[in-house]
């Protein structure tokens, strides 16, 4: 366990409770991907297939059984608590269109033509895009709220510390996951013109707004 | 369910 790790994991942990309290003390999903939320739920339960099969820490297992159940949680307060605050209108990414060639690069490339395998790297090349929906609703609404860009912000860190953490155990551990690498970079770049307005516009005290 | 690869990382 590297320091970068810990430092994703734990920026992921505060994104995944950052949603939930915006979601739980506004009452309302606004501004906020169902569809995102959807497919972050599929990440977790393809890519957690083994929680009951290999045991690798208690830290590892409690990570992935808060993953799994935050994330059935916030699908639950979006889709069902708070179904009338959900902004379906703007939240009309195709996820077909990012589910479909995740699924069939899963096929392609894995470490192992096994069931979990593939599953495995499904949800990695999934995990990759999955905020495309949430950004895409960001552009359409053309604003967020600024808790919203918060939690994009630890969403986004998360992943870019694990690459430094992957850099960090390809030169002391000399290996390192070409698959999980290749698409931490992509998902970590998607969040870059976010990451721009954030420093530019969301640090400096003012709302994050997508210019026309 | 094969475990070829034990994935350490979350």
């Amino acid at each position: 366990m590297t320091l970068f790790r810990l430092a994703g994991d734990l920026s992921h942990v505060l994104a995944i409770l950052l949603l939930l309290y915006k979601i739980w003390t506004t009452k309302s999903a606004a501004g906020i991907s169902g569809k995102t939320q959807l497919m972050f739920c599929m990440v977790y339960v393809t890519r957690y297939l083994d929680l009951f099969t290999s045991f690798i820490s208690v830290y590892n297992s409690t990570m992935k059984v808060l993953f799994i159940s935050a994330s059935v949680a916030t699908v639950y307060l979006i889709y069902f608590k708070f179904k009338a605050t959900y902004d379906g209108n703007h939240d009309t990414f195709r996820m077909e269109f990012v589910i479909v060639p995740a699924l069939i690069l899963a096929l392609i490339w894995n470490y192992a033509f096994t069931f979990f395998e593939i599953s495995w790297a499904f949800s990695i090349f999934l995990e990759a895009v999955a905020i495309l929906p949430q950004l895409f609703m960001v552009t359409k609404t053309g604003e967020a709220e600024n808790i919203t860009s918060h939690y994009l912000f630890a969403l986004g860190s998360y992943r870019a510390l694990y690459i430094l953490n992957w850099i960090d155990r390809y030169y002391f551990e000399g290996h390192w996951d070409p698959i999980a690498v290749t698409a931490g970079i992509v998902q970590t770049v998607l969040y870059g013109d976010f990451f721009y307005l954030y420093f530019t516009r969301v640090i400096k005290g003012r709302k994050l707004q997508v210019l026309p | 369910l094969g475990l070829a690869h034990i994935h350490d990382e979350l």
